[in-house]
């Protein structure tokens, strides 16, 4: 999973 | 959630709060670059512009706003309240040298090319290299006050524990940032001199002073 564009981190 | 992104976002926090204890109980912003807190808090309103738009979880909206409530204050506090105090004549990195370089970059490698990604990749990079104006001023000046010392090692740990988080993450979840993994290792990197004298210096009840 290429988590591009979610930003769940600070 | 894993143990390192925790510790690594309380780190943070306690790198923030540290600054403004230093502050408030000294009654005085010496030793602090300005400029790189101003861009501190340009870093966190640009990345956490999808604060009311993208819920991720309480502890994320609780989070993102005490961080940039801390930044504006800090700013606050070395601008007006205590500007007085303020070094100005030591705070004098060039900010277009980053700014140009940073603005150009987020441009160039995003993950899309829209308004608010642009500004997401914008914080990354700047963040990598807000703290340099701060390093700048204390090798200028060849000291810093101890408790500027225990600030500047928490908000370097917070980065590096991003690093082992996102190890973590890429083994548990195969889950992989290569904007926000690059920009870390780099602003890590800038942190691994002041480590070095933290710990030689510092954590042997030494002030840190330059020879």
């Amino acid at each position: 999973k290429n988590a591009i564009s979610t930003h769940d981190e600070l | 959630m894993n143990v390192f992104r925790i510790l690594g976002d309380l780190s943070h926090l306690l790198a923030m709060f540290l600054l403004l204890v230093k502050i408030w109980r000294s009654k005085s912003c010496a030793g602090i670059s300005g400029k790189s807190q101003i861009l501190f808090a340009l870093v966190f309103t640009t990345r956490y512009l999808d604060l009311f738009s993208n819920f991720i979880s309480i502890y994320n909206t609780v989070m993102k706003v005490v961080f940039l409530l801390c930044a504006y204050v800090t700013v606050y506090m070395i601008y007006w309240k205590f500007r007085k105090t303020f070094d100005i004549e030591n705070d004098t990195f060039r900010l277009e040298f980053l700014l140009v370089p940073v603005i150009g970059l987020s441009f160039l490698v995003n993950y899309s090319y829209t308004p608010t990604e642009v500004l997401w990749t914008f914080s990354i990079y700047l963040e990598s290299v807000a703290i340099l104006p701060q390093l700048f001023m204390i090798s200028k000046t060849g000291e810093a006050e101890t408790i500027t010392t225990h600030y500047l090692f928490f908000l370097g740990l917070y980065r590096a524990l991003y690093l082992a988080n996102w190890i973590w993450r890429y083994q548990t979840e195969n889950f992989y940032d290569q904007i926000s993994v690059v920009s870390g290792v780099v602003q890590t990197i800038f942190y691994c001199d002041f480590f070095y004298l933290y710990v030689t210096k510092v954590l042997k009840g030494k002030k840190l002073s330059l020879p």
